[in-house]
């Protein structure tokens, strides 16, 4: 099963 | 003092329309460069960045930077009072909780003037660094809309692979699976086609989308991911906003679906890739 990602895990929170 | 004034208010309706959807409350950010946004969904899975440049309105003043939280639904049902063809000023005191919007019909014999509250938000800004994409894929916008549309009545998930010649687009259900390839057009049929007519002999005129996908593609290096359908479908509401749509995509990176806007920016969606487990 495809678990979703969060964009969090790419991009840093500025 | 914040004032922007945009003559074909339509532009400014599509837009609100193609985000109210994704995100509730957001930040619009007013400098001399422009009118922006970015903005996350409420389950950090999406994100919208919107510029609209200063140089694309008709009339730009931003004396110093103005952050303005707005409810984008209450925003859009404002801008639902505008018709099509009316001129949007928007205007804003720097410490004043309110934005006006104001519409002009194309005679100026109709005026009319909308007063919005403003609200504090508060709101996480994601860093997006610039990337060099492995591959990015330039599409009919319709087309890409009609293919996530009908996808989405198979699967939730669209696999989207590119490679050199194509993008595949792949799903599966409960009820089976389908797969929707779109050969990257050759380089002459790209370009301007020439047809005879009759009457003026020979004629250029560009090929329409509706006749074909007109798929470009700029690979690196092949790609492959999966994303949820339900997201891309919220984005394809900007279709109308632009003829083609540009995908961005590079292994274990969020997907970047960007709509121009004609002579003033862009409204981009950032899509966090799925992952097997």
């Amino acid at each position: 099963t495809a678990v979703q990602n969060n964009l969090a895990e790419f991009y840093s929170l500025m | 003092m914040f004032e922007a004034r945009i003559l074909q208010g339509s532009i400014l309706k599509k837009v609100l329309e193609s985000i109210k959807d994704l995100v509730t409350d957001a930040n619009f950010e007013c400098t001399a460069n422009g009118f922006a946004l970015q903005a996350m969904d409420s389950s950090h899975v999406s994100l919208v960045a919107l510029m609209l440049r200063s140089t694309g309105f008709d009339h730009y003043r931003c004396d110093r930077d103005v952050t303005m939280g707005m409810n984008l639904l209450n925003m859009s049902k404002m801008l639902k009072c505008a018709d099509n063809d009316d001129t949007i000023t928007m205007k804003a005191d720097d410490a004043g909780d309110v934005v006006t919007f104001m519409f002009e019909n194309p005679k100026a014999d109709k005026i009319s003037d909308f007063q919005m509250k403003l609200m504090d938000i508060d709101t996480e800004h994601l860093g997006i660094p610039d990337t060099e994409y492995e591959a990015t894929v330039k599409m009919s916008s319709n087309e890409f809309q009609r293919i996530c549309r009908d996808l989405s009545s198979i699967g939730d998930t669209v696999t989207i692979a590119v490679t050199k010649d194509s993008v595949k687009f792949t799903t599966s259900g409960d009820i089976g699976e389908a797969n929707i390839t779109c050969r990257r057009t050759s380089d002459g049929d790209m370009k301007e086609e020439k047809v005879k007519t009759e009457e003026d002999g020979e004629k250029v005129h560009n090929t329409k989308s509706s006749e074909g996908q007109n798929v470009d593609i700029d690979l690196q290096e092949p790609v492959t991911l999966t994303f949820a359908l339900r997201y891309l479908n919220s984005f394809c509401k900007a279709t109308s906003l632009c003829e083609n749509v540009r995908l961005q995509l590079s292994k274990e990176l969020p997907v970047v679906v960007q709509y121009l806007i004609e002579d003033m920016g862009y409204v981009r969606f950032y899509l966090a890739p799925k992952i097997e487990e």
